[in-house]
């Protein structure tokens, strides 16, 4: 562990807590894409279903639940609980375009040909892409709540603060782990319109709003 | 040698 990946790992929980506290204040989940949170639900059950076969650390293992948890809970409240603030006809990305080529890239690109490794594979590639129906969504309505953009950088700058911890993992350990590198920026790469917006208008005092 | 990713990172 290094301060990188942790820092990382805090601002992924903090993006967590950050959307958990915007859904419950505002008894709403307007402006959260449904299909960019189902797909993070099927991300951590793919990649980390290993709690059943691999231990790391308790960290490691205590993440993992959370982040499965959390995600689960999630889709629970916006599709039970607010299920009236969510409004379907905005989120329309079709998801199978995600899904059938993460799929392709995990049969191509993994560590080994067997399930748990394509699995692995699909989740780190389902991971980088899962973001796009939330996007398009901002697209699409050309703003957003401040507090949502708080909870987009959060989980923007988790997978970015990786790849500095894998540069230093590589000159500390000699370790490289090419499939989560190349997913890791093109992840961070699809946040980088979003950032320009954050920081230039939102950390100003701003609202978030894109150009006509 | 060969590649050996040890899946420690979440």
């Amino acid at each position: 562990m290094n301060i990188f990946r942790f820092l990382g790992d805090l601002s992924h929980l903090a993006s967590i807590f950050i959307l958990l506290h915007k859904i419950q204040t505002t008894r709403s989940c307007r402006g959260i894409s449904f299909r960019t949170q189902a797909l993070y639900v099927v991300v951590f059950i793919a990649r980390y279903l290993d709690l059943f076969f691999r231990y790391v650390s308790l960290y490691n293992s205590a993440m993992k639940l959370f982040f499965i948890a959390s995600s689960c809970y999630i889709l629970y409240l916006m599709k039970i609980r607010y299920r009236p603030t969510h409004d379907p006809s905005i989120d329309t990305f079709r998801v199978e375009y995600l899904l059938a080529p993460c799929l392709i890239l995990a049969l191509i690109f993994n560590y080994k040909f067997n399930f748990a490794e394509v699995l692995w594979s699909f989740s780190i590639w389902l991971e980088a892409v899962a973001i796009l129906p939330q996007l398009f969504m901002l697209q699409r309505t050309g703003e957003a709540e401040n507090i949502t953009t708080h909870y987009l950088a959060a989980l923007g700058a988790y997978r970015a603060l990786y790849i500095p911890n894998w540069i230093y993992r590589y000159f500390t350990e000699g370790l490289v782990d090419p499939i989560a590198v190349t997913a890791g920026i093109v992840q961070t790469g699809l946040y980088l319109d979003f950032f320009y917006v954050y920081f230039t208008k939102v950390l100003q005092g701003q609202k978030f709003e894109l150009p006509a | 040698g060969n590649v050996v990713v040890q899946h420690d990172e979440l």
